[in-house]
C-alpha cells in the first residue's frame, strides 16, 4: 500500500492579489478533498484518478434576497463557504429590508457600514467567488424601489403621490424628472464603484410602479415636455439616465428581464437576468428572445429554492436545461449561467442553510456539469453522499430523502 | 464527486494519505509561489477539510478490526 504525501499544485495566473472573476478557473482542491476517503479504521486513502475539468457555464450564482439585519456577516461568509464546496462562484446579495425599517433601523444601523460590505466582498475574495450586490445597504435601498429614502436623508428623491389635487403623504418611486436625483445618484454609483470591485451592478429594474407618477402633476408636466405618452418611455428615460451614469464609472450592468421588456436601450454587454416563469412569456422563450437580440442572458426563473415542498423537489430543478430553447449556436453561446434564487425576507441564519444546502447543489451541478450528465439515480446516490460530505464539514444539510450519515451518529 | 466533472477515470489503485506527512506544494513552474495569499489560505482551509485540524496518529494496522 504506497503512501503519498505531496499535492502539487501549479497554477497558470497567480491572481494572488486580485479579485475573482467570471474567467477565472479553481476549484481543484475541492475536487481533490472529494477524492480522499476514510475507512472504517481511519486511514486516508485516495484513488488514482484522472480528471478534466472546467465549468460549462461561466456564471453560477446564488441569489440571496434577504434582510440585511437577519443575517449576521458571519451567516454570510459560512454561506461563501459552501458555495465554494460547490463550486458556484457568484454570490448576489439582494439586499433588502424588512417592512419594519426605517422605523426599527436601529436594528440594523450599527452594521450597515461599507466596512461591513468591504469584509463580505474579501471574504468572498478568499474563496475564489466574485460578489455582486445591487441594493448597497450602507447607501440606500435600491434606486427605484419605494423605500425609506426620504427618512434617510434625501430629500425630494422620492415621488410625492397624489390623491387628486393634494398630496396623499405617501411616496412612490425616485423621481426621475428633477436634476437633483440623478446628482444623488451619481454620488450613489460612486460610492457603491469604489466598494463593489466587479465589473458588473446590478440595477434591478423591476420595480417601477406607475400608480404614483401617474398621480403627480410635475411628473405629468415633465412627460408633457419631453413628449412621453406612456410611463413605459419615462422609465425607460428615467433607467437609460442610471445606464449612462453607470458606464461613466466603467461598469457594466446586470439588468432584470423587465429592461429588456420594456426596450429600453442598453449596452451591448448588458447582461439580462431572466427571473420571471411565465409572463411576458414561459422563461425559455424569454431567454430565445434575449439572446436573438445579441444580448447575454442569466437564467434564474427555474430556480427558486425557498420554495419547498414535499418530497425530492431538487430533481425539478436538477433537469432544467438552461439551453433548451429554439436557437442557433451563436444564442446558445450568450448564455452565460444562471443563479439560484433564495427570495424572500423572512430567510434568516436559523433557516438559511436547511433550505439552500443541499437543494442548491442540484442548481450547482446543472451549471457546472456536462449537458450529458442528467442521470437521476446517478446524481441522488452522489448527492446523497455530498450531503454527509457537507455535515462532515459542520454544514447542517438537510435529509434529500430517507437515510443517514455516518456523520449524524457521530455528532450524536 | 459533487458537481460531476467534466470527464473522470478512477482506479482501482490506491494510495494512503499520511495527514502527518501530508503537504501542500507549489509546482517550480507554477505561476504562483509560497507567499500567494489566497492559494496559502486555501490550502490551510483544505488541510482542516481533509483531516480535520488535530494531530493523527499513524493507523495501527495489526489492530485493525473487520
Amino acid at each position: 500500500m504506497l503512501g503519498k504525501n505531496v499535492l502539487v499544485v501549479a497554477v497558470i495566473t497567480a491572481e494572488c492579489n486580485e479579485f475573482p472573476n467570471l474567467e477565472s478557473v479553481e476549484n481543484c482542491l475541492e475536487t481533490f478533498s472529494q477524492l480522499v476517503w476514510k475507512s472504517a479504521e481511519g486511514t486516508f486513502f485516495i484513488n488514482k484518478t484522472k480528471i478534466e475539468d472546467f465549468p460549462r457555464f461561466r456564471h453560477r450564482g446564488i441569489l440571496l434576497d434577504t434582510s440585511r439585519h437577519y443575517l449576521p456577516l458571519s451567516t454570510i461568509l459560512d454561506t461563501l463557504d459552501v458555495m465554494a464546496y460547490n463550486k458556484f462562484n457568484v454570490f448576489h446579495w439582494h439586499l433588502v429590508d424588512d417592512s419594519s425599517f426605517p422605523y426599527k433601523q436601529e436594528a440594523s444601523r450599527p452594521r450597515d457600514t461599507p466596512q461591513e460590505m468591504w469584509n463580505w466582498v474579501v471574504g468572498a475574495k478568499a474563496l475564489s467567488l466574485c460578489a455582486v450586490s445591487h441594493s448597497p445597504c450602507f447607501v440606500a435601498e435600491k434606486p427605484l424601489e419605494k423605500s425609506s429614502l426620504e427618512e434617510l436623508g434625501v430629500p425630494g428623491l422620492l415621488t410625492p403621490c397624489y390623491s387628486g389635487p393634494h398630496p396623499s403623504g405617501t411616496f412612490g418611486p425616485v423621481n426621475p424628472s428633477l436634476n437633483s436625483t440623478y446628482d444623488f445618484m451619481s454620488t450613489f454609483f460612486l460610492e457603491i464603484s469604489s466598494v463593489f470591485p466587479d465589473f458588473y451592478l446590478h440595477l434591478g429594474g423591476d420595480e417601477v410602479d406607475f400608480t404614483c407618477w401617474r398621480s403627480n402633476p410635475s411628473i405629468q408636466a415633465f412627460m408633457k415636455k419631453k413628449g412621453f405618452d406612456d410611463f413605459k418611455q419615462l422609465e425607460s428615460f428615467y433607467i437609460q439616465t442610471l445606464l449612462d451614469i453607470v458606464s461613466d464609472y466603467d461598469k457594466g450592468y446586470v439588468v432584470w428581464q423587465e429592461v429588456f421588456d420594456n426596450k429600453v436601450k442598453i449596452r451591448p454587454d448588458t447582461i439580462i437576468q431572466v427571473w420571471r416563469e411565465e409572463a411576458p412569456v414561459a422563461y425559455m422563450k424569454e431567454v430565445e428572445q434575449i439572446t436573438k437580440a445579441g444580448f447575454r442572458a442569466l437564467l434564474s426563473a427555474p430556480w427558486y429554492l425557498n420554495r419547498v415542498t414535499y418530497g425530492p423537489d431538487w430533481k425539478d430543478m436538477y433537469k432544467v436545461e438552461p439551453l433548451a430553447f429554439h436557437g442557433t449556436t451563436e444564442q446558445k453561446d450568450l448564455v452565460i449561467g444562471g443563479e439560484a434564487c433564495m427570495w424572500g425576507e423572512y430567510v434568516d441564519s436559523t433557516n438559511l442553510v436547511p433550505r439552500l444546502w443541499p437543494r442548491a447543489g442540484a442548481i450547482a451541478e446543472r451549471l457546472w456539469s456536462s449537458n450529458l450528465t442528467t442521470n437521476m439515480d446517478f446524481a441522488f446516490r452522489r448527492l446523497s453522499h455530498f450531503r454527509c460530505e457537507l455535515l462532515r464539514r459542520g454544514v447542517q444539510a438537510e435529509p434529500i430523502s430517507v437515510g443517514y450519515c455516518e456523520q449524524e451518529f457521530e455528532q450524536s | 464527486l459533487w458537481p460531476w466533472p467534466q470527464y473522470i477515470q478512477i482506479y482501482h489503485r490506491r494510495y494512503t494519505l499520511y495527514p502527518n506527512n501530508f503537504q501542500f506544494r507549489y509546482h517550480a513552474d507554477s505561476a504562483a509561489q509560497a507567499g500567494c495569499v489566497v492559494l496559502d489560505e486555501a490550502f490551510r482551509r483544505y488541510r482542516n477539510l481533509l483531516f480535520g485540524s488535530g494531530s493523527w496518529p499513524r493507523p495501527n494496522f495489526a489492530r485493525r478490526h473487520p
